[in-house]
């Protein structure tokens, strides 16, 4: 419905501009309807500006610049309409040590709501894992768990 | 609501029985690269019921069962059961079908035969797959596309059309 | 041949002169998200005469010239110069039009205004963009697709058609 | 024409199984004509079998097993036809630690004939190059370079 929508609109605006600046340490972001005349149809549109810099397309942002934004919209909607449990498999691979942290902090702030599995070969992403999983393959093409207790 | 434990048999590179235990908070899932990390991603899209064979990475929903290795045979299934606790769902849902009521722990399976024949399960006995993904809905959990974000999706988000970001959205609202 | 200077001035994050001297053997270009590193490998193709816009990123060519920041205004002009050394073709080349023979460094430029006006240039001359294309092709250089490999790409020539696949090869028989 | 193509693709799908099991520490993968009677126009399609495990679609494969594998065709043909240099930005990104360092191996072996520029965010892969190049943006917006010297 018309009204559902712009409420969820309007809220998941308002989420994206907190978390592109938490994860960002800065800047802005948000969502633009392409045609504002209408709701029950219009395209969605998204506009970054990364603290500093000038606003410009999505698609000039930088390889980790672009991985950081769209988590930033993937948790405002998520802040929105929670879901019990969030996969995320290696979605830290092209950050850099600043941008893994300000990540890491985001997740903290999500934890009490969400169960988070992660997959991910960062050390600092590892470190607030409750629990740790190692996988293994010692015997070629055989997969095996080995539990590890972090917390 | 919250995923309980993973169990994992037959699936891809799992010929044997694994189980993942996950507590309330962060797991985390480490190992080196081909290990099977995303194979156990994998195993939980699919019991929840993922019918795409391409974003599972195979040709044929075949390509799931274990298919061999230098020391070992292809198995003859692939099995994946998933239990969760605290549904709320539940409850109602069961007593539709004589179960008591109050129960809130319940576990959804999904089993995939060489011969192409596939089964879905609650608690261990035969389904339809529509049952799987009502229960899913009325716990909260749904089709979200943005709780389950693949290896190298993550910027699918950032590249997709405006309609198809409207979708994303619509979803949510 | 090898790759001898890169001059960079107003090119996408870049609007003082930056310049980077390539020894032979290996160069290694680091730094943070979103410093310039990339940026700096779409200078060298865009100098070599890259003529999608998508592959730089932009959705127009003006994209590439500086657009400012908090601090700056836009600058007016991209410019990029590109100096070889031990260029087998040069000295054939540049004889037909009138340079010494034997030369062996040359420099391949090439300016973008606001306006939309472009020029090529060779050893600081104005040039056409074929001069550019047939230097590089005697000199071994090429359109090699495989010797460029972008952010995130790298999959793609295993996700590629057979058909696509069929083309790399060809460009390398 | 058809006698040249055909010499390059049997030089380069010898090259492939020897990039591939050194990449790969074993194992074997080969480029398969889809039409063998059709020389000219054939398209080409590509099997990889990591050591141990059994011969499947490359589309299975993990995703730093996929970006090994495409490594390892793209410098089979560049062993076939060297350009002078050749400029990889960020493809040691999905990789371990075990397999960068098979990466860099290979590297070295081909550092020689071929002038490489590295765009890197991992320390094993900084290593091997002869000069080191960091970009930095103090002021937002704006990229100064400052060279390092490693060797
Ligand atoms: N049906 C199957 N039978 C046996 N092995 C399989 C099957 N399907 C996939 N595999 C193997 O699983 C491996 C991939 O596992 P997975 O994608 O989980 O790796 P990963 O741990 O996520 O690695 P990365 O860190 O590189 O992403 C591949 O080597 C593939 O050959
Ligand atoms: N025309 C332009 N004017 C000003 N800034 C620009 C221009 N074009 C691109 N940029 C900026 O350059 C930055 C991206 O740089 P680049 O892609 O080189 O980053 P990177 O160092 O490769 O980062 P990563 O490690 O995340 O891949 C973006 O923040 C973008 O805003
Ligand atoms: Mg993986
Ligand atoms: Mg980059």
């Amino acid at each position: 419905t018309r009204d559902r929508f712009k409420q969820a609109f309007e809220a998941i605006n308002a989420n994206l501009q907190q978390t592109f600046s938490t994860l960002f340490g800065g800047g802005s972001a948000s969502l633009v309807l392409l045609d504002e005349a209408d709701l029950l149809e219009s395209g969605i549109d998204i506009i970054a500006q990364p603290p500093g810099k000038r606003l410009q397309s999505v698609q000039l942002l930088s390889g980790g610049e672009k991985a950081l934004a769209a988590m930033a919209l993937m948790f405002a909607v998520f802040k929105y309409k929670p879901s019990p449990f969030c996969l995320l498999d290696e979605i830290d691979a092209p950050l850099d040590d600043a941008n893994i942290g300000r990540f890491v902090e985001v997740l903290r702030g999500m934890q009490d709501e969400t169960q988070f599995v992660l997959v991910t070969h960062n050390r600092k992403t590892m470190e607030i894992a409750d629990r740790l999983y190692g996988v293994t393959m010692e015997e070629p093409g055989v997969s095996k768990l080995v539990s590890v207790w972090l917390n | 609501m919250r995923l309980n434990q993973l169990r994992i048999s037959g699936f891809k590179s799992f010929p044997e029985q694994a189980e993942i235990a996950f507590d309330a908070g962060v797991t985390a899932i480490v190992g080196p690269n081909g290990c099977g990390k995303s194979n156990l991603i994998d195993a939980i899209t699919w019991v929840l019921g993922e019918q795409s064979v391409r974003s599972l990475r195979g040709e044929r929903m075949e390509d799931v069962i274990f298919g061999g290795s230098d020391g070992r045979r292809p198995t003859a299934t692939a099995e994946v059961r998933l239990r969760f606790s605290n549904v709320a769902a539940a409850a109602t849902m069961l007593n539709g079908n004589g179960a008591p009521a109050g129960e809130s722990n319940i576990e959804v399976g999904r089993r995939l035969f060489r011969s192409g024949e596939s089964e879905y399960l609650i608690d261990g006995r035969v389904c339809r797959l529509r049952d799987i993904q009502d229960l899913l809905m009325d716990s909260g959990v749904g089709v979200k596309a943005y709780a389950i974000v693949e290896q190298g999706k993550i910027g699918h988000i950032l590249s997709a059309r405006p309609l198809e970001r409207r979708q994303l959205l619509e979803e949510a609202a």
